[in-house]
């Protein structure tokens, strides 16, 4: 029958991308060090 | 150039030389190899700006609780919290410290303005609003060192226009 | 240069005096470019062979220094597969993957006609880890080089997607993970999996130059549903396999939130190497639905679906869907066949041609060509859209025919149809059992395959004259409810449809009250359905 697939630490209704914070295939640790960001060119 | 590249995903695999008994072997093995989170761990470089020399006793690398946004979202629209905020666009150019400010800023309502350099935010409703820009009173937080030693404070500005190609 | 022994002694100096400089709290961009231009100096980047000797004896420096010990932490010796853990130090790696990375950033050029650095790079680092795996087999450690590849993917994927260097870079790695699929070197798996879902690779592949990633990953999943087949194909999990296994599903859940349209795309090509009896992973990938689009309720009561703007758009579909006819020289044919019915030999050994060669029936678990029966499903359906649109935009009042009863459908596609309805009672149970998995295998989110397959399998099951096959439509639709979420929004209109339209008076079936625990099974899935 599958498995409950809500248990593998993956919040799927969440409104953001789950991909910037994906840690690993075997874990639901959340990635560690500074996720995807940019900065505007005018911010420097 | 959409098309399926390289060999179809269909039919048995020509890649393998070898048996599945022998690849789940291997898997099995690998599976007592797995990456370790501290395999993709990258020593964190923080490179001061200035380097300088100081006492050992002080901290020698970033608090890790910076690299947390939810630390930076903690940050209250008090006076304090606020020049925290700006300290860090200003003086930590280029980093994820100043990617989490603005984020902050932006949700305490101050915009980006991108000709002045300046964030403000509006002291009152605007007087016009058209779609090309906005008129009224603004606070803005003035990072200018003035002569007489002012700036680094909020100020306001009366009848200001803000032309919407300005907004960042 | 020319002894190597001496060659791999000098390189050895060259590499510990980079470690050196790496090492040194203040030595920075002087020094590291003083020592590249050093490095092309002695000709060694003229990205000749002697070029290729260095790099392969660098990387198999940085990763020989990279073990330190390997402590044996589970009782019993290292003959028992315990968990070794080991210590490793990654200052070697690190150092190599900075100066990779260092020349990338410098702009070093091989040459002309030489190509660039990294794909060349990448190709010697996964020569030494095939060979590497091939000569250690169980003893294989793939820590150092995920390691490597960790930090080269972290510094030379900038975050500027639409910048034609970084596709580039992208589809380097792409590339090199291809020739390093699990199928080709299976201690590696895990690691591979790991860098492939990679948030500094995965994203980015998919995200940069409008969708030109996009076949790049699907070969890669591919790679992957082609190595755990076997196993899930009898659904025997080892811990290894089973752990492999919810990896995927991770990163399915993943594409499945973030790039679900990847997954609309290629669904064609994913299900032909999923095996039909791993049916909750197959239904995340058919669950996908474009962002953009909302999906009416299937329990709402007189749901028109007809009359979805969506259900008469085809969709995209990416995958090759007629090359596994072609392969079998059999598209000519079953155009002919679809132009003329009369005079064509199609239908009559179309069960034989659907079969495998015993030989290959013993690797592929099935005595069915499972792409080929997908191929032919899909093909031929897609013809028969495309009729019935045709016909449609000709006579608008062909619209009205279109909702009447189906006999008018029928006629229209009757070839088409013909297909289908010749194997359905040609092909044995396992046959039967494939090619309505082929159907099922269209009911995703509301398309004109959707409406037309979902069309077709009702009207196998009102036309059937057997009650095996309307039990076998009713399993192969049950199967897939049964299990845990999600669920395709066409396979629970089509059951929907099945249970409540009186014209197909399910619950007079017999094989709905074999048995009381299979009555209280449909009954709980028809609540569920709403």
């Amino acid at each position: 029958l599958g498995i409950d697939l809500t248990t593998l630490g993956l919040n799927l209704n969440s409104p953001d991308n789950l991909y910037k914070t994906f840690g690993s295939p075997f874990s639901s640790e959340p990635a560690k060090g500074d996720p995807e960001y940019t900065t505007p060119a005018c911010y420097v | 150039d959409f098309g399926a590249i390289g060999d179809n995903l269909s039919g048995a695999s020509v890649v393998s030389g070898h048996d599945h008994l022998y690849n789940l072997q291997m898997l099995e093995a690998a599976y007592h190899r797995l990456p370790q989170p501290k395999d993709s761990e990258r020593a964190k470089t923080y490179i001061p700006r200035h380097p300088s020399v100081t006492p050992a006793s002080y901290p020698q690398i970033q608090a890790p609780i910076v690299t947390n946004p939810a630390f930076w979202e903690r940050l209250g629209s008090d006076t304090l919290s606020t020049d925290m905020l700006f300290f860090a666009f200003y003086y930590q150019q280029n980093s994820y410290q100043q990617y989490l400010a603005a984020k902050e800023l932006k949700k305490q309502s101050w915009r980006f303005h991108r000709k002045y350099n300046t964030w403000f935010q509006r002291h009152v409703e605007p007087q016009v609003t058209t779609d090309e820009y906005e008129r009224g009173s603004y606070v803005y937080f003035d990072f200018h060192l003035a002569d007489d030693g002012n700036g680094w404070c909020q100020r306001i500005k009366n009848d200001f226009t803000f032309e919407y190609n300005f907004l960042e | 240069f020319a002894d190597a022994v001496s060659f791999q002694d000098q390189v050895a100096v060259l590499f510990s005096d980079w470690c050196h400089i790496c090492d040194h709290p203040t030595l920075g961009d002087s020094a590291y470019s003083h020592y590249i231009v050093q490095l092309q100096q002695h000709g060694l980047l003229k990205g000749d062979d002697l070029t290729d000797r260095f790099f392969h004896t660098l990387t198999e420096l940085a990763v020989t220094h990279a073990v330190v010990s390997e402590q044996v932490i589970a009782p019993g010796g290292m003959s028992q597969q315990s968990a070794q853990q080991l210590q490793i130090s990654y200052f070697s790696v690190d150092s190599y993957s900075k100066l990779v990375t260092l020349m990338f950033k410098y702009g070093v050029d091989l040459g002309p006609n030489k190509g660039s650095l990294l794909p060349k790079i990448l190709s010697i680092t996964t020569r030494i880890i095939q060979k590497d795996a091939e000569e250690k087999k169980v003893s294989f450690n793939p820590r150092p080089y995920f390691r490597l590849f960790i930090n080269l993917l972290s510094e030379l994927s900038t975050a500027d997607l639409h910048d034609g260097a970084s596709f580039q870079v992208l589809t380097a790695f792409a590339n090199a993970f291809h020739v390093l699929q699990p199928l080709r070197v299976p201690a590696w798996s895990f690691a591979w999996l790991e860098l492939v879902s990679h948030r500094s690779f995965m994203p980015k592949l998919l995200l940069c130059n409008s969708q030109k990633g996009w076949p790049f990953f699907q070969r890669l999943l591919g790679d992957l549903f082609k190595f755990m087949e076997p196993y899930l194909r009898n659904a025997e999990l080892g811990q290894p396999i089973q752990l492999l296994y919810k990896g995927t599903l991770r990163v399915l859940l993943v594409l499945l939130h973030d790039f679900p349209e990847f997954l609309c795309d290629y669904h064609f090509s994913f299900c032909d190497v999923i095996p039909p009896s791993c049916i909750q992973m197959r239904n995340v990938i058919l669950s996908a639905f474009p962002r953009n689009m909302r999906l009416p309720d299937p329990s709402t009561p007189n749901l028109k679906i007809d009359l979805l703007a969506e259900i008469s758009v085809a969709p995209r579909i990416m995958s090759d869907v007629e090359g596994a006819l072609k392969a079998k020289q059999m598209k000519t044919q079953v155009d002919e066949y679809l132009k003329r019915p009369e005079g064509s030999s199609l239908l009559t050994d179309l069960k034989q041609k659907l079969l495998l060669p015993p030989n290959e029936a013993n690797v592929a678990g099935t005595r069915y060509n499972v792409p080929l029966i997908n191929s032919l499903i899909v093909y031929v359906g897609i013809q028969a859209v495309q009729q019935l649109q045709h016909n449609k935009a000709n006579a608008s009042a062909s619209a009205q025919q279109m909702n009447q009863s189906p006999q008018v459908d029928v006629f229209q596609i009757e070839t088409a149809t013909e297909v289908f309805r010749n194997l359905i009672v040609n092909m044995d149970t396992e046959g039967r059992y494939l090619l309505l998995n082929a159907i099922a295998n269209q009911l995703r989110y509301p398309n004109n395959h959707t409406h037309y397959f979902s069309f077709i399998i009702l009207y196998l099951f009102a036309e059937a004259t057997q009650d095996i096959v309307q039990e076998q439509i009713t399993r192969v639709l049950l199967e897939r409810l049964i299990v845990n979420r999600p669920h395709p929004w066409g396979l629970l209109i089509t059951f929907i449809e099945l249970i409540k339209n009186p014209r197909y008076s399910f619950w007079a079936r017999s094989f709905t009250r074999c048995a009381p625990e299979i009555e209280r099974l449909f009954e709980s899935v028809a609540r569920s359905c709403g």
